[in-house]
């Protein structure tokens, strides 16, 4: 059976906010290392990889493989029940039909309990290979947000390219273009604001921006975003959260006819 | 202009 307990419900109320907009009915995968979820949005352009490890909970307790199939929006329903500051329990059996939610309020005097129903859920599931990115972007989570937000109110589509003078933002609408250009920036006394490049080779990458803006959704979870861009693959938009879990976003590009 | 790829043209099923 599966018993993880996590000492504040934001956490998932947080990760299942930025996804559900995204996937709606995902199998959560429980085993001993902790709860991962893989999922397509609909036009199979976006895929979303969670991993909650096991180090984030406390305690976890998982003997064997169980898949917790869910509707998100069901999930989403039952997860407003539960403050942010609440102590948040998940409970399944083997082979579950339902998946039993318990919030404790943190003076321990309030406790409620739902039991969700879940479905079954047959998914298919894509091998990600490891790949050595040509440039790996860290900047401010909220950096990001504003630059997708902002060039999106111009353009469908923003162009990505990192080179040795910074990585630019570029976009072309009806009304005209704009970019946005970073440069690396080291501020000792808050890592936080750090804006940092590693490249072995330029690139250049077109992608949709909004399903870029819908990832920003995830700012919440992490100060510092990641984005990692290899000319003609998916760009993998990765926010890190403590204990080793971590929320990935990969985007197919728009390629040249 | 650019199309919108799909990601199962990079990434396989397992």
């Amino acid at each position: 059976m599966l018993e993880a307990r996590l000492e504040q419900a934001q956490l998932l109320k947080k990760v299942v906010d930025a996804i559900k907009d995204l996937v709606q009915d995902c199998n959560f995968d429980c085993n001993d290392s902790g709860i991962a979820l893989q999922a397509m949005d609909n036009s199979h352009v976006a895929l979303v990889s969670m991993m909650l490890k096991a180090e984030s909970f406390n305690p976890f307790r998982c003997d064997r493989n169980i898949a917790i199939g869910l509707n998100l929006v069901s999930l989403t329903k039952v997860l407003r029940a539960a403050q942010n500051e609440d102590i948040l329990t998940l409970k399944a059996e083997d082979a579950p039909d339902s998946l039993n939610l318990t919030f404790e309020s943190s003076d321990k005097d309030r406790i409620s309990e739902y039991d969700l129903k879940l479905m079954d859920i047959d998914q298919e599931h894509l091998g990600i290979p490891d790949t050595d990115y040509s440039a790996t972007i860290s900047m401010p989570s909220a950096e990001f947000k504003r630059i997708c937000t902002d060039l999106m109110a111009m353009s469908e589509s923003v162009t990505i390219e990192a080179g040795k003078d910074g990585i630019k933002f570029a976009c072309n609408g009806d009304i005209g273009n704009g970019s946005i250009t970073l440069r690396t920036v080291q501020d000792v006394e808050n890592k936080e604001n750090n804006i940092e490049i590693a490249l072995t080779e330029p690139v250049s990458l077109t992608f949709s921006l909004k399903y870029l803006v819908n990832f920003c959704k995830a700012q919440n979870l992490s100060k510092t975003v990641k984005l990692h861009i290899s000319n003609e693959v998916p760009l993998l938009v990765e926010y890190a959260m403590e204990g080793g879990s971590y929320l990935r976003f990969y985007l197919a590009p728009k390629i040249g006819d | 202009s650019n199309q919108q790829a799909r990601l199962e043209g990079f990434f396989k099923p397992v």
